[in-house]
């Protein structure tokens, strides 16, 4: 473990208590792609497959089964919740996410590290977190005004990956190990397409005002 | 070192 890689578990971790939080303290989930929950809900379930296989260590299996269990918990909320369901902006969340996880599917079956069932199913998970973003942006640029802890959630899932990326980069230089490819390539495409948000979200924080997207 | 990076990350 390294301090890149604790600091992007950690805003990866408050990303979602700030997603739990605008959700239980708004009783809202207005501005929350449902279809970005759903993603990622699948990024987790198809990652994680080891949570009962290999033990790694308590923070790891730990922090497996709260990424599971949020991601889970929020889709089941924004779904079958009778307060928040209502709350949902399912005319504006209309990005057809499933070509997203047919593209992961395909990509997951031509490039991966080894064929087998969960090295698959790890280059899965790793396609679909890149782009697992995309439905939460464009409800972003239809809906307007952005409120505060919408803007944070996306800032934080955004910032945890580029954490991610300086890990990489630290253990390719002081482990005998190399990251595959796969994890980079998809990690530089997952930090790009924040790209503009933080560029907004940057110019919103220093005129101090409402984050705008251009729509 | 060839050896890939284990999955031990989250």
């Amino acid at each position: 473990m390294n301090i890149f890689r604790l600091a992007g578990d950690m805003t990866h971790l408050f990303s979602v208590l700030v997603l739990l939080l605008k959700i239980y303290a708004t009783k809202s989930c207005s501005g929350i792609s449902l279809k970005t929950q759903e993603l990622y809900a699948l990024v987790f379930l198809t990652r994680y497959l080891d949570l009962f296989t290999d033990f790694i260590s308590v923070y790891n299996s730990v922090m497996k089964v709260v990424f599971i269990s949020s991601s889970v918990a929020i889709v089941w909320c924004m779904r079958y919740h009778p307060l928040t369901r209502r709350t949902y902006d399912k005319d504006l969340d209309t990005f057809r996410h499933y070509i997203l996880v047919g593209v992961s599917i395909i990509l997951a079956l031509l490039f991966h590290d080894r064929f087998t069932f969960r090295e698959v199913f790890w280059a899965f998970s790793i396609y679909l977190e890149a782009v697992a973003i995309l439905p939460q942006l464009v409800l972003l640029q239809r809906s307007g005004n952005v409120d505060n802890l919408t803007g944070q959630y996306v800032f934080f899932l955004g910032a945890y990956r580029a954490f991610y990326i300086l890990n990489w980069i630290y253990r390719y230089f002081t482990e005998n190990h190399y990251s595959r490819w796969i994890s980079w390539l998809a990690g530089f495409v997952q930090t790009a397409l924040y790209a503009d948000f933080f560029y907004y979200y940057f110019v919103s924080w220093k005129n101090n005002a409402k984050l705008q997207l251009p729509a | 070192w060839n050896h890939v990076l284990p999955h031990d990350e989250l």
